[in-house]
Parts: structure tokens; sequence; C-alpha cells
């Protein structure tokens, strides 16, 4: 499904360059549960950012489902995300101005499902993750982890192909962390691809394989006894 | 150092109740060393931002060093805050448009410190956070865990006699997130009075005792053997 080779993402702040990622090669099959560790500042979330399409790398390849996503223009890019990734973001990116509902709403209006039935598929979702007493909340009304919980429920409605979480359970309690990793571990039983980053093992533990980053480069690859 | 008596904190919306917090009795010896934890939404941050006298309790008492905050006016508790609190939000909160040092030097210059000496004082505190390479960087060109530690650093810029820390590990891999632990272990030792929530047990076993949040009610204290 994904094929990276030789991505490189330097920033350039005046005359200093920060390597924060650098000569990332990796595979990853279709239907794999992968988990990405790392000491902070290592590069994670901008090989996230990467793998998710949101962020254009400096050098190198990146195929996703055979597809050269270098060569995508904006609206090709944007239409695979919609369609293909679930995406949970390290500072979850909620629209302050909408309720937790709506929040998880809207991929499906992106994708022109009907109200009623994006209604009901916001609230399974909100319910699947502890928060049915919350769909009306603003994120300004809801705790820290509740607003993690609702990025994770947003990330799921459109039933993507591959999720890609970053830190999804850095704000919650473990059995809070648990329920959510269940979800994952389920969606993964059904075929979808997912990649985590986490810094807590047992969190890691839930995936196949883990990947090691330091400094910007994939230092190893850890397989899994499950 | 802090009293609270039956503090509660419940928030209305529309026709709808919500409470955060339920007649919280709690007290805080100088130079003690706490833990707040229990599940997500569960009131943590409730308490802490009453406790950092951020927020104002629907009802109770709280008296911090003897003074009753409850009829404090405003510019008397911004004073108190500054000069006698560092605070670490779950949300860093740190001031988009200034770079890392700038963030850490904000509380000193609330209290007069001169440029050079806020400098130098910066500098110091985010090298004791790993940070020295990131001090001219803005909030939006530092990872997550990066953003949290100059909001850590920030608490401590005033050298405050109390600090609360709320969730200050949270994006931190293990040996960040203990390195943290190494900065509050060694303050609680020249006695600053230190609080933080955390959902980690091997960070909440750094406390002297840790209490249990359920639902808005402080359920047990559990006292640590060290
Ligand atoms: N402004 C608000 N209006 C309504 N409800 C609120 C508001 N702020 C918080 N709440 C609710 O109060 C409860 C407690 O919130 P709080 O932030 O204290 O939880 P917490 O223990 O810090 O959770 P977490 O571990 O997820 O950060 C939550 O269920 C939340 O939905
Ligand atoms: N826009 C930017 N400009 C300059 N440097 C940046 C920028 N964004 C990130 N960096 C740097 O790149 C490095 C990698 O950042 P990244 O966010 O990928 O780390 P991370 O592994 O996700 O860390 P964490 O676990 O703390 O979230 C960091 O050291 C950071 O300071
Ligand atoms: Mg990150
Ligand atoms: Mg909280």
């Amino acid at each position: 499904l994904i094929v990276l080779k030789k991505i490189s993402k330097i920033y350039k702040m005046g005359k200093v360059e920060v390597p924060a990622l650098v000569d990332a090669d990796l595979q990853i099959k279709k239907g794999e549960y992968l988990a990405i560790m790392g000491p902070s500042g290592s590069g994670k979330s901008t090989l996230m950012n990467v793998l998710g399409c949101l962020d254009v790398p400096t050098s190198g390849e990146y195929y996703l489902d055979s597809k050269d996503v270098g060569k995508l223009n904006d609206v090709e890019m944007a239409s695979i995300r919609n369609q293909m990734i679930g995406f949970v973001f390290q500072t979850f990116n909620l629209l302050p101005r909408l309720n937790a509902r709506k929040n998880v709403e809207l991929p499906l209006i992106y994708a022109g499902v009907k109200r009623q039935e994006r209604h009901i598929r916001a609230d399974k979702l909100l319910e699947s993750v502890g928060l049915s007493g919350r769909a009306e909340h603003l994120p300004s009304e809801l705790s820290g982890g509740e607003r993690q919980r609702v990025a994770i429920a947003r990330s799921l409605a459109n039933d993507p192909h591959l999720i890609l979480a970053d830190e999804p359970t850095g704000n919650l309690d473990s059995k809070s962390g648990e329920e959510i990793m269940k979800i994952f571990d389920s969606l993964n039983k059904s075929g979808v691809t997912i990649i985590v980053v986490t810094h807590e093992n047992f969190i890691a533990e839930h995936a196949d394989k883990s990947i090691h980053i330091l400094d910007g480069r994939i230092e190893r690859i850890e397989v899994h006894k499950k």
C-alpha cells in the first residue's frame, strides 16, 4: 500500500537547516498494523504528515496504492486523503465553532452523505469512544482527553482504508486508551491498515511491528510476536 | 498552604447541568508533592484551574496561604498567580508569535526582570528541558513534546512556590518524561509544593500522595511508600 524511498524533510530557518526526517525508506502492506516510536522531536509527526499527504517532503518518492504522490496536484491529493485516509492529529485540530457531533460529521459532509444519516453515524461513533453525553459540547466545553476522542471518532467517519493516528492516547487514562485501541484492533482485523505514533509500549504492542526513529532516521524495525 | 472546602464547579448548558467538580475537600501542606489521577473527563483540569486561581468555583471556599481566594479581586488574583504559581497547561498555551525563548521570558517580563538576565535565565531553563537548539523556533516550528517542554520551562521561570502541572508528560517519550520529573523532584526537595495531574502510574509514583477523582468527586487518597 505504501512505499517510501529516501524521503527527507529539511526545514530551513534563515541559514540553519533543521533535518526533521532523513532518508526514510519504508514499505507498508495493506492491512498491516504499524507503531512508530522515538524520542520527542525525533521526526514521528513529520513522517506521519508525509504519509497522510498533508506535507510535501523535501526529497524522495512516496507511492500510495501504486500512485506517485509527488506527481498529484492539490485536488487529487485532497480527494485521496478524504476517501482513503483517517487522520488523528497530535493536536486534535477540531473546529472550535462546531460541536462534537458536527466535528465528527465533517468528513461525511465532504463525502456528500445526507444529513439524517450523518447524524446517526456521528452519534454512533461518539458512543463508541464513550462520549454519548457530550455530542453538543463545543471543543472548549470538553476535557483534553474528550477532545482527543472526538478527533478519533472523526477520523473513522468515512470508513477509511488507512488510519494514521499521531499519539491517539497521550491525554487518556489507561482504561480510555485501551478502549480506543480495541476499536483500532477490530478495524485492523477487518482489513484497515493502521499506523499509530505512540510513546507508550503497551499501546505499541497492539501492532504487528514497531519502527524506532532517532534524529530523523528510521533506526530499526521490531517485529512483535503476537 | 491550600485548603479546599466543598468546592463545586457546575457548568450550565441551556437546561442541562454538567457537574465537573462536586464537593471537593482537600488540604495540601507547604512542600507537599501530590498527584491527581482519574479517568478522562473526571474533573482533574477543572480542579487544577480552581487551584491555580484561573477559574472561579460555583460554590465552596478556597484558602491559599491563609488568604480567602474567593474574596480577592482580579488584580490581587493575578499578582498571587504571577508571584507564587507556575502553571503547566494541558494544552500548553504558548503565544504563537513568540519564539521558545520569549515564551519562557514572559513571566520574567511581568516580574520586571532586566532583558539580559531574562535571556540568560530563559536559555538555562530551555537547556534544562533539553531544548537548547530550539530557542528561536516559534511554537509552530516545534514538535508536540517540544512545545510541552517550553511550557514547562516557562512555568519555572519565576521560581514559583507552587507548581501546578496538568499532564506535563502526555506528549513525551518516557526518557524525556523522566527528565522532566527529575526537575520536579529536585524542586520539591528544595521546598516547592508540586501538584501534578497524570494518567501514568510511573509519573504519579514520584509524588508523596495521589488523589483519585471519579465523576467530579475525590474518591480516595493514596499515600505512597517512598
Ligand atoms: N466549559 C464547559 N462547559 C461544559 N462542560 C464542561 C466545560 N469544561 C469542561 N466540561 C466538562 O467537565 C468535565 C470535566 O472536565 P475536565 O477538563 O476537568 O476533565 P479532566 O479530568 O481534566 O479530563 P482529561 O483527562 O480528559 O483531560 C468533562 O466531562 C467536560 O466535558
Ligand atoms: N516548521 C518547522 N520548522 C523548523 N523545525 C521544525 C518545524 N517543524 C518541526 N520542526 C523540528 O523537526 C523536528 C521533528 O519534529 P516532529 O514534530 O516530527 O517530532 P516528533 O517526533 O513528532 O516529536 P514529539 O514526540 O515531541 O511530538 C523537531 O525537532 C522540531 O523542532
Ligand atoms: Mg509529534
Ligand atoms: Mg484535563
